[in-house]
């Protein structure tokens, strides 16, 4: 699989439409405290089906939609859309003919609690749909090689027992 | 099972030991599994010596130290099952200058042995100045993120404006 | 017992709200004690707006917000008791520029204000611009510490030949 | 109070006789990672009566003892000597006409573990007198004033009641 770009509508700070071209070798983003680097991971790992709101720094999962500024009011829905390229045919069979895939994930916040749409290719699918197609192609929102902030903290300080799960992971 | 997470452990193992040695310029580390002669119920125990250092656990190290130990272990799983996309958020945060470099020519040579595309988020100016491109993140209206493309000759004064 | 603690959350809240808005450039917090009527069962809570941000519990902050706002927290605490001496190990590290800047304008008026000697770690070039000397720690014998004085002029090799 | 020197003893890297002069005002510590700038801080804690080897990244107290390198043998005892002026004159009562303390604290190694002696100006003291002499002056081992690396992220990441604990030491 190769990741080609992210698109960020209503996601936390990234209130208008983001285009992030997700390119070969390295790629360094930059920028002052706050300014909503650590957004743009999460924003990858949250259309890749993360379940955690709390490892996403939310109360709840509706807390990634944009919550206004004192210039510009709270958005109801917020969408991230991942395109990838299928160069390795590795996915699960119902989408393996795909060449390319467009993997949308929206949220809509209701009175009874928030809800998630996903969608490939504008069709409708299950969350574990999408966590299936990306752990075929050895990533997802899990992936060790996806390091939040603190994490490397996290991995020093953490009980033997919980240091293990990351061999489980590449098990 | 058990034979999948013992084999990992081989492999991570093995990986780790040399991908320690070449961050730090030298010294010797390796990862035990303890508490249980289970591996599904082990701890993952992780020794090291820096150059020069003796042989200790993980928790006896500096805060640098640690971090450069705990950022090989992740290479080390990475390696095992190379993923098509890593994102690293701010792990050079601790690195004193000549760990940065070690640490950068690390990412350099995985970016030419995979074909895993990196993402590295960092305040570094070192490693923004190691990277094939950069993006810069502002908020010029308050509360609202931007991304922008950022000319790396440009990028100390990105560092600056901060 | 509880009247002293409610007394000293008034002083340290008090303090708290003007050193965020110092190390911030603006915006506002504030301490809540929750979960419990009696102090001495409390929690403490930090909410916070960073400039232009609605106020929200720290948790929500970016990685070096929270490392600013909790910073103002301990000199909060520090200001309402100065002690004789107070040492900051690296708590720069995670701050951009503009704010290790703000960071450093607080330390020196914090000891224009108080009898306090302050010891500051930190690997960032900024900082120790701004310090009234620089020690430096050598390993020029590996394993082996040593204490040297460093020129604040020579201060910039110094972070290059780390 | 007002502290004057630290001096290190065979205390972990530190292991030739060094003297830390503390002065006025703002002393930078630079370095680059592992050359022994925190090990500092510890020794200035470990000597005002730190009880806790956890707190010291030490299994045992008597971890604190230079432990060797290939060229060095490691040391049987580690020394840390405080000299403070006692300016305030709010001390207790057996230490209060002294102008000048040098407080010191040494540790042996010994088969059935290691042990502590504490001195103030020479004479043999309690472990509790010296902690009682840094709580008097607004200091001590656990003063909120002496911020250990990572302790920043662990208040962040404190349980609420835990985090109140930083009130008690303040009140
Ligand atoms: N739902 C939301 N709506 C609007 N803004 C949000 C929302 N969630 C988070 N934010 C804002 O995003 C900012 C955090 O961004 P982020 O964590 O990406 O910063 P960062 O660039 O990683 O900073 P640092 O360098 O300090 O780690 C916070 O200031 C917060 O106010
Ligand atoms: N008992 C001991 N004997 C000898 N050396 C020791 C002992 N205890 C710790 N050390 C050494 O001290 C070093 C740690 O020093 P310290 O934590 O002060 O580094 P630092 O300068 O703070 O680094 P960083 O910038 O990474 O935080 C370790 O490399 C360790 O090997
Ligand atoms: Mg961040
Ligand atoms: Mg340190």
């Amino acid at each position: 699989m190769k990741f080609e770009n992210l698109r960020l509508v209503g996601f936390k700070s990234f209130v208008e439409p983001t285009d992030f071209e997700i390119r070969e070798g390295l790629t360094g983003i930059v920028g002052p405290n706050g300014c909503g680097k650590s957004n743009l991971l999460e924003a990858l790992r949250w259309v890749m089906g993360a379940t955690s709101a709390k490892a996403l720094r939310s109360g709840s999962m509706e807390d990634v939609i944009f919550s206004g500024t004192k210039d510009r009011p709270q958005r109801n829905w917020a969408e991230v859309i991942l395109t990838v390229e299928n160069t390795h045919h590795n996915l699960p069979a119902d989408f393996n003919h795909l060449d390319t895939l467009e993997v949308s994930r929206r949220i809509l916040r209701k009175e009874d609690g928030a809800q998630s749409i996903y969608k490939v290719n504008g069709k409708d699918v299950r969350a574990k749909d999408v966590q299936l197609i990306f752990a075929d192609a050895s990533t997802g929102a899990n992936s060790p090689a996806l390091v939040r902030q603190g994490q490397i903290s996290e991995l020093i300080n953490a009980k033997p027992q919980n240091r293990r799960r990351l061999l489980e992971e590449a098990a | 099972g058990r034979q999948r997470l013992l084999s990992a452990f081989e492999t991570v193992n093995h990986n780790f030991q040399s991908l320690f040695t070449r961050l730090f310029g030298g010294g010797q580390a390796e990862l035990r599994l303890i508490d249980s002669d289970d591996p599904l119920e082990a701890g993952l125990e992780i020794f090291a010596s820096p150059p020069g250092k003796k042989l200790s656990s993980m928790s006896l190290m500096s805060g640098g130290e640690q971090a450069l130990t705990a950022t090989a272990l992740i290479f080390a799983v990475f390696m095992a099952n190379p993923a098509p996309v890593c994102v690293l958020d701010e792990v050079d945060a601790p690195l004193d200058d000549a760990n940065v470099e070690r640490f950068c020519n690390m990412l350099k040579q995985m970016s030419e042995e995979t074909d895993t595309r990196f993402i590295i988020i960092t305040h570094h100016a070192l490693t923004m100045s190691r990277m094939d491109r950069l993006y810069g993140v502002t908020m010029v209206e308050r509360g609202i993120s931007q991304l922008v493309s950022v000319d790396l000759s440009n990028a100390e004064q990105m560092v600056a404006a901060e």
